[in-house]
């Protein structure tokens, strides 16, 4: 990726604390997704020593896939087609290579964001143009193809994750979901689970279903759960009007710009004789009303790009791709293939109320291609999936947020940037969205890490980018939500936006170990069938032992109060309720007295905590706190947040708070 | 009917494999003749999964779900990309 290494920090190196090219080169990431293009300049192994020797994997033949497309970066390569087969018939080679070579761009952009190897020059057209890089750009690639032209079927990537855990991964990056269930019924979590148990880090997006509440997948606690968030960059394309006033918009497009001249422009309901005509989907737009002119579209149902190309094919000249209440002011750009902008919601209001009352509308296009230093930036990007989380609300999901708008990696020669079987453009890198680019920016961040601290246990590592990632900007304000214009809250960006280079010298860590979990799977009242199904082993759940969800050492806190029960980890007192957790912290930094601060929006919910100071004189110390929140009632649906933090005054060791009632 | 079938995946409880098996992958093929004698393994799982999967009709799994060592039979789930 192009400018993500720079907002994150890493470029700096403050203190010298990224890990070495020679101990990243040790740290496998395996990627589950559509394969990888071998060609890639992404995975170019120059510099790269040999394969470590621990390494099981394979570069599997297949078509256009032989060992040889492997080399010291791009070290594994399998596909898993028999599920999808076995349903779906024999892959159509002509559309799709029944081997690990990536027909699509996704894998390719995936991987190469979480470990590419450095590439100068980098750029979609010209946009977003500087060194592109994964965030581990030492660490080497094994890429496990899953997901096909009709899916990712849960029977291949269950084979895929059992094959990388054999092969010896150490970072599993999952760009995928599919609903939610509860983990005993997640192919994702009981894969996730012996992944952890092993050593691995799993980690997965958080879907794209934002900015609904619930909407989140892949939420089982030992998976790391990662939001998306914007960049500092953008790429703007103004919309003048007839009227002198101009709309600021995204767009990738390049090519033939448009004559300065201004366009005759109409809208797409106005062009149509269907129902749903402003969303200018297939066959729906009358050539001979579009014909010469600029388009507005709304968004929705189909893929952005394929509305620019409808517009295209019935004659149109440009188009205006107007935001509706669900992506707000979120502006994702697009390499049309038509001159195009994409404008937010309160832009394309305005733009349709010039079109419908101006007698003679017109508009142009103007590209401006890249800008950088946008501010604010990060913000929750709107499609983020959202809390609460639905299966166990008691664990606050997502984990973090990631750069997952507008991001430049590698991808596929066999697909144009679009995607779109018309696009007959091939890029070496692409520019796209979605919290599939988030989740390996944080898998690659992980692999330093793991890189940095060999002996760390996958919730370590987890707990190191949780508790250092940050909520507010520099200047002290609240990071913001792309959906509301407003402040964002847990419930959207988890503990926060990862710092990598602080995780790499978090101070404490909030420890999890595989049993711990299981307790936590009593905890839920799981059958022992159920937890035998998860853990692969035989656990039986002590009858005698109370369980709770709140004694899971989770590096943030999620307190459901109208779950709260009698019980002496929580209760009730008179119209207050009572929720006690108790947390232990492990040193891994040097000897030091942490002090505790808190800070809540809400005066509903006293929150104390003992001790309120925490001593460690050596490495791996652990020390317990307990912390107890106290709420008045509050009419269900409640929701109010505040954080805790630890500090020694050289580290902080945040952790966000959700309350709901 | 085969076109009836659907892919599942079958969680087993790999130490209550009966001892007259030697390897549980045996084990796992003669609990999934028991239900069914067209039906093939697509795979067989190892690591973050003990079982297989396979195509079964919706009575086949329900009879293997009920067989001793099966901890759950699971419908194939498709996911999507973010």
């Amino acid at each position: 990726t192009t400018r993500t290494p720079e907002f994150l920090g890493l470029d700096r190196n403050i203190g010298g604390l990224v890990p070495e090219s020679d101990s990243v080169s040790d740290v496998i990431v395996g990627v589950l997704d559509t394969g990888g293009w071998p060609e890639s300049k992404s995975y170019d192994d120059m510099g790269l020593g040999p394969v470590p020797s621990e390494w099981k994997g394979e570069c599997e033949l297949g078509k256009s896939f032989t060992a040889v497309n492997c080399n010291k970066k791009l070290i594994g390569a399998r596909f898993f087609s028999s599920g999808y087969e076995a349903t779906l018939g024999p892959i159509d080679e002509s559309k799709e290579s029944k081997s690990a070579r990536d027909d699509d761009g996704h894998g390719t952009h995936t991987s190469s964001t979480a470990a590419g190897s450095l590439v100068d020059g980098a750029s979609l057209f010209g946009y977003a143009e500087g060194s592109a890089r994964g965030m581990a750009t030492s660490a080497r690639i094994a890429v496990y193809k899953v997901c096909w032209l009709g899916g990712c079927f849960s029977s291949d990537l269950v084979a895929a994750m059992d094959k990388a855990v054999a092969d010896g991964v150490n970072v599993l990056s999952m760009s995928l979901g599919g609903g939610m269930s509860e983990y005993y019924r997640d192919s994702v979590a009981i894969g996730a689970f012996t992944a952890m148990e092993k050593g691995i880090l799993v980690s997965c997006s958080a879907g794209n279903a934002g900015p609904s509440s619930y909407s989140l997948s892949n939420v089982a606690p030992w998976i790391t759960t990662v939001g998306a968030g914007t960049l500092d960059r953008d790429f703007p394309a103004y919309v003048s009007l007839g009227n002198g006033k101009n709309f600021s918009g995204v767009s990738l497009y390049s090519g033939k710009p448009l004559t300065n001249s201004m366009l005759p422009f109409i809208y797409a309901a106005n062009a149509s004789n269907s129902t749903n005509g402003n969303l200018c989907m297939t066959g729906t737009l009358l050539p001979e009303k579009v014909a010469g002119k600029i388009v507005l579209c709304d968004r929705g149902l189909s893929a952005r790009v394929q509305k620019g190309q409808v517009v295209r094919d019935a004659g149109g000249y440009g188009m205006v791709l107007a935001n509706t209440a669900a992506n707000g002011e979120e502006l994702v750009a697009d390499a049309h293939l038509l001159p195009a902008s994409t404008v937010g919601q309160k832009s394309g209001v305005a733009i349709k109320e010039y079109l419908l009352t101006d007698s003679n509308p017109t508009a142009t296009i103007a590209f401006e291609g890249t800008k950088v230093g946008i501010s604010p930036s990060p913000v929750v990007a709107a499609f983020s999936s959202r809390g609460p989380n639905s299966i166990t609300p008691e664990v606050l999901k997502p984990d973090l947020i990631a750069p997952g708008v507008n991001i430049l990696a590698g991808w596929s020669g066999s697909v144009g940037p679009t995607g779109l079987p018309g696009d007959t453009r091939r890029v070496g890198f692409n520019i796209i969205s979605g919290t599939s680019m988030s989740c390996p920016h944080v898998s690659g961040l992980a692999a330093l890490i793991k890189a940095a601290h060999r002996e760390w246990s996958p919730a370590a590592i987890k707990s190191a980018l949780m508790t250092t990632a940050y909520s507010s900007y520099k200047s002290g304000s609240k990071l913001q939500d792309i959906a509301t214009g407003g402040l964002a809250t847990p419930f959207d960006y988890g503990a926060g936006h990862v710092d990598p280079v602080s995780a790499l010298d978090p101070g404490l860590v909030y420890d999890i170990t595989a049993d711990d979990y299981l307790e936590f799977l009593c905890a839920l009242n799981y059958t022992a069938a159920q937890i035998t199904s998860v853990a692969k082993r035989k656990y039986t759940c002590d009858a005698s032992k109370q369980y709770s969800v709140t004694y899971l050492n989770y590096p943030s806190f999620a307190a459901a109060f109208e779950t709260a029960t009698t019980t002496s980890g929580s209760g009730s007192s008179g119209s207050s309720k009572v929720v006690k957790y108790t947390r232990t912290l492990t040193n891994v930094g040097a000897a030091g007295t942490y002090k505790v601060s808190l800070s809540s929006e809400s005066q509903s919910v006293k929150i104390s905590v003992e001790p309120d100071s925490l001593s460690f004189t050596q490495q791996n110390e652990k020390k317990l706190y307990t912390v107890t929140f106290t709420a008045s009632s509050m009419p269900s649906g409640t929701n109010s947040f505040a954080r805790l933090e630890w500090s020694d005054g050289k580290h902080i060791v945040g952790s966000p708070i959700a309350f709901s009632w | 009917s085969a076109s009836e079938k659907k892919t599942y995946i079958v969680h087993m409880a790999k130490s209550e494999m009966p001892e007259s098996f030697e390897e549980h992958t045996h084990w796992y093929d003669s609990s999934l003749k028991s239900v069914s004698d067209s039906a093939e393994m697509l795979y067989t799982y190892t690591n973050v999964v003990h079982g297989f999967s396979t195509r079964l009709t919706p009575e086949e799994a329900e009879s293997l779900e009920g067989l001793p060592g099966i901890l759950s039979v699971l419908p194939e789930v498709v996911y999507e990309l973010h």
